[in-house]
Order: C-alpha cells, then structure tokens, then sequence
C-alpha cells in the first residue's frame, strides 16, 4: 500500500475486507500474478460494474457508499 | 444464464425444510408465513414444491444465529451481513442463515424477512447474485413493497436450472427498462430540481447535466415511502414541492419527504369530481402558476397560487393541444415546451406557438 492520510487507511482496509469477502481477492493474489494494488483495482472494477456504477477501479465516495449498504453474506463471485 | 460452478442444483423436485429457531422480534406465526411465502415465490415458477418437516432435518433448514456460528462465515452485529445461504447439497448444502442481530420485520421497515429468506432461497435452490438492479437476486437489499413481483431475470434463470412451471399459465415477472434497446413508453416524468425524472414501474431514471449518463435505479431508494407503478407526476418548482399520483391518491413530497397530511386523495385535495379515478399526466406551467392534468381525453387546469380548479374545465386535450393525440402517458415541461409522451413517442409542444413542432422517439433524453 502506500502510504495513507488517517481515513484514507481505513477505507483502504474496508475496502481490501469487502473484496475479499465477496470478490475473491485473497484467493486470487495467489493466483494471479499481480500485485495486490493491482488486485484490488481489478477487483474494484469488478464491484463497480455488478453494482452499476462508474467503473473507475479506484474506492470512490460512491463505491464506499455502496460497500456500507446491507446485503447478503454470499460473494458476488464463484465459488 | 448465470448460475453457480458446476451449475449445483437439486436432483428432486420435491423438498422440505425446517425451521430451526426464531427472531424474538416476530411472533412465530409471521416468521412462519414470511418463510413459507418466500418458498412460494419459487415453487410458483418452477416444478419444485416445497413442506416444511417437524421431527427431522429438512433438506432446506432455517436458522438465527449470532456471530460466529461457526460455518467460516460470521455475522457483525447489527447491519451489513444480513443472511447467507448454502448452495445445493447434502448436510449444510441448502440452509438458510440469518444474522439474530438484525431487526427483522414484516413490513417495508428494514430489514423485511420474506424479502431476504426469497433472496437466501434463491442460493439455496443454486442462483448466484445478479447484477440486475431489479433482481431478486441482486447482492444489496433494495427496498421492500407489498407489491413484491419477482424480476423475469430471476424468472429465467430459475428455470435454467429447473425447467418451467407445470401451470398452463406461465407465470412473467417484471422487467428492468433497458434505456437504449428500444424506444420506451413511461409511466410518469417530471422536472425535479433542475433535473429530469423518468418514471417506470418501480424504476426511476434521473437524467442530469451533471451526469453524462442517465441513472436508474429503484424509486424505493429515494422515496421509500412512494409506490411503484405511479400514474402521473408533476412539480411545483416556485414550491419546491412535487405531486406524485397513483390511483386517486396523491402525494405531496419535498425533496426526500412526503409531506405530513399526505398521502391524500385528489377530490378533497384538488377538487377533482368524483368520476376522476386517476390522473394519466399532470405538468405545471412554471411561468403562469397553471398545473394541467390530463385525464383520458381531457384535462383540467389547476391554480397552484389560488389553489382552485380553473372553471370552464374539463376541454378536449385534441382541441387545445392539437397533434397530441387524445391519451398521454406522461408530461413535464423544459424550458419554453412541454414534452407530451404517449407510448414509445414523445410530442414537443411550443407554448409560443401552441403548436406540436417536433416528434420523435421516447428515448432521446438518455444520451444512447
């Protein structure tokens, strides 16, 4: 990571959290041969694009706001 | 169609479930019916059927639990996390887990259990999240109605897995509009703070200049205390305030609020005689203060100062706005027109002039 203003961090890991949750990023940085900011920019767009949004890549207010909302416990991804 | 890795899906058609345990929130009989309604909502488009088992472990079994209830997948208290679910198999394959922490209802409050166990059922049964905002089966809750239609992506997908329903008449299920696909009729469209809205079952689409592209979304979201399917809206700009009609019911919202007396109906409100059951269209002319709602092959003017019907009403729409046509789906005003919609076309009408002097497809205001 590099490095983050106070805030910033915590989003950074609510974000990391969300998308191992429900895309796979742990998993996957096994997996693929990308560096874990790669990873989750990959993963985000992934996100983005289930949830209709702007797909930026980047952990925008929007893509936070989305992320707080309620929902199921079941990842978005296979398995 | 989208479905699970190694398309997981129950070999029977006939299943049962259990109930392990209960929300202290709900009487039993509510949880009860919520969990059987929602076992209702895929038996109805699919040959499964579904009974609940007393003595012994169902195929489906149902349960409350707090954080970590140890199947790798705890819960966090209230919000967030509210339910997961299995996807077929044997032992845990199928069941159905709710977070005890959240406050589950059987209303539109958050968080509605018939809604989340028909969510949770669909993983049961070998669905995976859709992204169609107007899925069942879309990952976030989106608001709740009693008018609960199930999507018809939902519908596909299901029978993917299991083949139709064995009822002769096949069930259909709700569409998402498709803004570009093909030119679309709408329900209602009114200006709202400078921005445009678009009406459509349970679907608004926001058209701003802020906003290169059209959002659409649920009209529960913004409005949750709103019905789906509204019959016209209008807004009073110099009020700030809009009118969203449904039968003979009006609302009366500003900004994110229904406005306290309301909703109420048009005869006490508006005055409309009682033969008025609904209004198709309503728009109000931002410089003169005069709302027009058009009902079947007339319309009405309305004072928004005076806050009287305009006597000598109601007037043949085809007299007074001439190439309009004798029906209109919806209307909102921009700038010196008013832009009539009936069916998949749209009538630009010069309030100068008073003349219809452009036609064109429905669909023009989404930047396709």
């Amino acid at each position: 990571f590099p490095v983050f203003q106070e805030g910033h961090r915590q989003d950074v890991e609510t974000v990391w959290k969300y998308l191992e949750n429900y895309y796979n990023l742990g998993n996957d940085t096994e997996v693929k041969n990308l560096s874990g900011k790669e990873l989750m920019a990959e993963k985000l767009k992934e996100m983005q694009q289930t949830f209709g949004l702007k797909v930026t890549g980047k952990s925008d207010p929007e893509t936070l706001r989305v992320m707080s909302n309620p929902r199921c416990g079941v990842s978005d991804v296979t398995p | 169609e989208a479905i699970n890795s190694n398309n997981p899906r129950w070999t029977k058609t006939h299943l049962t479930y259990s109930i392990l345990n209960y929300t202290p929130l709900l009487p039993r009989a509510v949880v009860d019916q919520s969990i059987a309604k929602a076992f209702r909502v895929w038996s109805d488009v699919t040959p499964l059927t579904f009974s609940r088992v007393f003595d012994e472990e169902g195929d489906i079994v149902l349960s409350f639990y707090r954080g970590d209830h140890g199947d790798n997948n705890p819960f966090d208290g209230p919000l967030y996390r509210l339910a997961h679910a299995f996807q077929p198999g044997p032992g845990i394959g199928g069941d159905v887990h709710f977070d005890l922490d959240e406050r589950w209802t059987d209303t539109s409050e958050n968080f509605n259990l018939f809604y989340v166990t028909a969510h949770e059922l669909g993983h049961s049964l070998g669905l995976t999240h859709s992204n169609d905002i107007g899925a069942l089966m879309f990952p976030s809750y989106t608001w709740y109605v009693d008018d609960f239609v199930l999507n018809q992506e939902d519908i596909n997908r299901i029978q993917a897995l299991y083949g139709p329903s064995p009822n002769p008449i096949q069930p259909t299920g709700a569409t998402t509009p498709r803004l570009c696909d093909s030119p679309l009729s709408f329900d209602a469209i009114t200006t709202f703070r400078g921005e445009v809205i678009f009406f459509k079952g349970r679907f608004y689409i926001r058209v701003s200049r802020a906003m290169p592209e059209p959002e659409l979304n649920l009209i529960g979201i913004l409005w949750p205390a709103l019905p789906g399917k509204l019959d016209a809206v209008y807004e009073v700009s110099m009020a700030d305030k809009a009118y969203f009609f449904k039968g003979n019911r009006v609302w009366a919202v500003r900004e994110q609020s229904v406005q306290e007396g309301f909703p109420t109906d048009i005869y006490s409100y508006f005055g409309f005689p009682s033969s008025v059951t609904h209004i198709d269209a309503a728009v109000c002319e931002e410089e003169t203060g005069k709302t027009y709602f058009f009902v079947d092959d007339k319309y009405w003017r309305y004072d928004e100062y005076n806050k009287t019907m305009d006597s000598g009403y109601p007037k043949l729409i085809a007299d007074d706005f001439p190439r309009v046509g004798n029906k209109v789906d919806a209307v909102f005003q921009n700038k010196g027109y008013f832009y009539f919609f009936h069916q998949s076309t749209q009538y630009r009408f010069n309030l100068q002039t008073r003349m219809v002097d452009a036609i064109r497809h429905s669909n023009t205001w989404f930047n396709c």
